[in-house]
């Protein structure tokens, strides 16, 4: 049910949250931080944040939530669905982030890499939760990049906090354990009812397989919607590597004004060329170069 | 009219991949 | 490609009165460079229309259903045809000094056959004598190219387009202004800057020779 919205417009993206339990405006909180879909070629990104009193930790471990990453998607579901219910226990958020803005994040002229998109977004994140009342005492994040690095950055940004960034975070502590399994179902079910913006008719292929670039069934989708002009539908992350060799060979070459010359292969111009040897033609008056108008020799 | 140079003529499915707008 | 893009006013597409009279486009010997320029006869050959493209770097074109590589957006518009006429007739003077010769055989061109159809269009024969001596032998017309003649002509082409410049508000200037730059003063261009930007208007249609003779005219 809290999902819902998410269902309805995945594409879309966006923020979610559940409310807050009033608990946890009262009492020191921890918090935990984790992803789902870092990997994948498809679909989003989804960042959760989950929260609940210090002292209720126990009962959170009760439900299971431990060691998220060993759990079936069904279980994934059912202990989802157990969170949901303990909404009188804890809180969560969720940012979800469509493949097409990360896509165009990485690929913009300055660029804005995938680590800085997550560790912004995460941020964000427990901000919100600050900002709706959450009184966060420790903050549990997990990361696959260098911890101290990030852990410091956040400390920096969050110094009334107590910040720890482990790998695998979510193995060590129950509160992003519940935050995995947050992301992984939020995740899970964009992907499920994804809504194709393109009108790609009504036998929509949706046999993507796990959306991981190594899966062959992951990248025989690729191949079968990969449209030669407009590339992939927008479940397709283009700034992944496995989809722009995809579009190099199977698509058609598109040239802007504004590429950046650097990338080009070729060699770089000759001083020469900048001398004319023959005699300058009288060049087009004004009113016609001024507006681009050319005379045509052939169609 | 497009801001870039596609290198191709023939058909493309414009209609399922752009909305129109004013 | 089988399609281009173009805008044209509607004499340039109407429909031919017969089979063998339909619109043609056709390389004819543009009257300033010398070299192989595009224009259309439209059916009949009752007009000549020059073809310009809105040509820049980095374009296609979404058709319906189809992309298109060629960028270009063609601009059909009416052309004197006496332009071109002009052109023969000075070489003409030139090779056959000064004689006067029947029009059917000045405007003619090994390398655009279509040339001839110059004469076809709407006007000419009443016209050309904006820019040639006439004379009459029995029922048959000799033309012979006057520089006098065409100068008159040429200055009346000049003030038509300074007054079509102002009216369509060209800025003539040679200072160049950004779009954005709003003045408090409102910017008038010379009454010499609307002469001076019309002759080098005009001058895209003649020879460089006769250019620097406009001038001092």
């Amino acid at each position: 049910m809290a999902l819902a919205e998410l269902e309805r417009d995945p594409a879309g993206g966006g923020r979610f949250s559940s409310p807050v339990p009033p608990s946890c405006r009262s009492r020191p909180c921890v918090l935990g931080v984790d992803e789902a879909g870092r990997g994948p070629v498809l679909g989003p990104m989804v960042y959760a944040i989950c929260y609940c009193p210090k002292e209720q930790l126990q009962e959170l471990e009760a439900m299971g939530v431990a060691d998220s990453k060993t759990l079936s998607e069904s279980e994934r579901e059912r202990r989802f669905g157990l969170l949901e219910a303990a909404g009188e226990l804890l809180g969560w958020a969720l940012q979800v982030l469509p493949p097409q803005h990360i896509s165009a994040c990485m690929q913009q002229r300055a660029k804005y890499n995938l680590n800085e998109l997550s560790h912004d977004t995460a941020t964000e994140l427990i901000q919100h939760a600050l900002d709706n009342g959450v009184q966060v005492a420790e903050v549990f994040v997990d990361t696959v990049g260098p911890a101290e690095k990030y852990e410091a950055k956040l400390r920096g940004r969050f110094p009334g906090l107590e910040v720890t960034v482990r790998p695998k975070a979510d193995a060590l502590f129950s509160i992003v354990s519940a935050a995995s399994i947050c992301a992984k179902v939020a995740r899970d079910r964009a992907v499920k009812c994804w809504n194709f913006t393109e009108d790609l008719g009504d036998d929509i292929d949706r046999d993507y397989g796990s959306g991981y670039p190594n899966d062959p069934k992951t990248k025989e989708w690729l191949r079968r919607n990969l449209q030669p002009v407009f590339g992939f539908p927008g479940l397709v992350r283009f700034s992944w590597g496995t989809a722009q060799e995809l579009l190099r060979h199977g698509g058609v070459p598109v040239t802007w004004a504004d590429e950046d010359p650097s990338q080009d292969p070729s060699a770089p111009t000759s001083v020469l060329s900048y001398f004319s040897r023959s005699s300058p033609r009288r060049s087009p008056h004004r009113f016609f170069q001024e507006r681009s108008l050319k005379p045509v020799a052939e169609l | 009219l497009l801001p870039c140079s596609v290198r191709f003529d023939g058909a493309a499915p414009v209609k399922a991949f752009m909305r129109e707008r004013n | 490609p089988e399609q281009w893009v173009l805008i044209a006013p509607e004499a340039a597409t109407e429909p031919p009165k017969t089979p063998d009279s339909e619109p043609v486009f056709t390389k004819l010997r543009n009257p300033s460079t010398g070299e192989a320029t595009l224009y259309l006869f439209n059916s009949g050959a009752q007009q000549l229309f020059e073809v310009k493209a809105f040509h820049e770097e980095y374009h296609s074109w979404f058709i319906g259903e189809t992309v298109q590589q060629d960028g270009r957006l063609l601009f059909i518009t009416p052309m004197d045809p006496l332009f071109l006429i002009l052109y023969y007739l000075m070489k003409a003077d030139k090779e056959q000094q000064g004689k006067f010769q029947p029009l059917d055989q000045v405007v003619l061109d090994s390398e655009y056959p279509y040339c001839p159809l110059l004469l076809k269009c709407e006007g000419v024969k009443q016209s050309i004598c904006h820019i040639a001596e006439e004379k009459e032998i029995g029922s048959q017309k000799f033309h012979k190219y006057s520089q006098e003649k065409t100068l008159k002509w040429l200055k009346k082409k000049v003030n038509q387009t300074v007054k079509a410049l102002k009216s369509n508000g060209i800025c003539v200037g040679e200072r160049i202004y950004s779009s954005t730059f709003v003045s408090s003063k409102q910017i008038t261009d010379s009454e010499e800057d609307y002469v001076r930007y019309a002759h080098g208007l005009i001058s895209e249609y003649i020879t460089e020779e006769l250019s620097k003779e406009l001038s001092k005219y």
